[in-house]
């Protein structure tokens, strides 16, 4: 079978749960490596040095606390506003269903919090979506949002575990988590309408969602405790009586 | 005890142990992901050291196999009751994880450290 594509010799076998894993993960063999560059990219390389050496062997002293970390982009058709100085984006963040074997551990989002664009520079901010967020004096830069950590001058780690717990779907259906990133001009007062066309919301923001496979312990722990357990409550004596 | 009876006993597999170089044992072994057609979406790293056992079980089992009592007692059956009973086969005992960063169809990018890729050391069993 030398020549085979392999995703072709894994389908003869998709009951094996690694199989299924690679098979439900893997793009199919036309498709070719999908275009993540800049800070995305970036971002899990530089994750990935710091949990595991160049062969792949996991670090001994890392210090990422799951083993599954999962960086998530925005979905392409946000919503755009502009109000006055600020400019708005509504960032909805496509969550799957929750996989049994799978816990979150914590979930964290990285957005830019400093623009400069045709001479103007934007100082901007992520807050979770909420119903009434777009009413009232618009926005309140904090005011009940988690607190963020500067990662560099322009990017920056703001904690949403406790959002992506909530539940909501968008008009699609799908369960999201949805973000409004707000910039404003700091800079005169006039309004910049263009530039925000001209950026993709894919370059502003991404979601990572920290995962730990329970899979294994759980697999592990059953047989044996309840095996030994069935065994010990039906005669005690019978395990003693064996062994000698 | 089991070691010593069978140590005694004279038997085919005695004789298809061969030079001890062919003993079950642990052979380095790398592939890139390039020759298992993943490229296209794994990330990192570049190459897989996935290792595999190779080699004749040897009638009698030593502690640094790792054997368990049941190979130890196959390879009794084979010897004194049954011979198309198989004796033990060389394969992986203990295994390490790998961690990959893969990009998945949709564009997301995936860090995920896999169980059990690695084998480690081998035993007969």
């Amino acid at each position: 079978k030398v020549g085979q594509p392999s995703t072709a010799l894994l389908e003869e076998a998709p009951t094996l749960p690694l199989i299924q894993k690679l098979l439900e993960e893997a793009p199919g063999e036309q498709q070719r490596k999908p275009r993540v560059l800049g800070h995305p990219l970036q971002y899990m390389l530089d994750l990935y040095q710091r949990s595991a050496d160049a062969r792949g062997h996991p670090r001994e002293n890392r210090t990422i606390g799951a083993t599954m970390v999962r960086l998530i982009r925005p979905l392409t058709n946000v919503a755009k506003q502009l109000r006055g100085p600020w400019h708005i984006q509504t960032l909805d963040f496509p969550l799957r269903p929750n996989q049994v074997a799978y816990q979150l551990v914590r979930a964290t989002v990285v957005y830019r919090h400093q623009i400069h664009l045709a001479h103007f520079y934007l100082s901007c901010h992520l807050e979770p979506w909420v119903q009434k967020s777009l009413t009232n004096h618009f926005p309140s830069s904090g005011r009940g949002s988690p607190k963020p950590f500067l990662l560099s001058n322009a990017w920056t780690e703001m904690d949403v575990t406790q959002h992506v717990q909530q539940r909501h779907w968008n008009h699609k259906g799908l369960r999201v988590l949805r973000l409004h990133f707000m910039c404003q001009q700091q800079k005169g007062s006039e309004v910049l309408d263009l530039w925000w066309h001209g950026t993709s919301s894919l370059d502003t923001a991404f979601l990572l969602l920290y995962f730990n496979d329970t899979h294994k312990s759980v697999q592990k722990a059953k047989p044996l405790t309840r095996g030994l357990e069935k065994f010990m409550e039906r005669d005690s004596s019978l395990l003693l009586r064996k062994a000698r | 005890q089991a070691g010593n009876t069978a140590s005694e006993v004279p038997g085919p597999s005695w004789r298809n142990d061969g030079p001890e170089r062919n003993q079950c044992s642990l052979y380095p072994f790398q592939v890139s992901f390039r020759q298992l057609g993943w490229d296209h979406w794994i990330i990192a790293p570049h190459l897989y050291t996935p290792n595999y056992c190779k080699g004749a079980c040897p009638r009698v089992l030593h502690y640094g196999l790792n054997s368990p009592n049941h190979a130890i007692i196959q390879n009794l059956v084979n010897e004194l009751v049954d011979q198309s009973v198989p004796q033990p086969s060389c394969v992986p005992y203990k295994y390490v994880p790998i961690s990959i960063l893969l990009i998945e169809a949709n564009g997301n990018i995936l860090y995920k450290e896999y169980e059990d890729m690695i084998a480690q050391s081998c035993t007969c069993r």
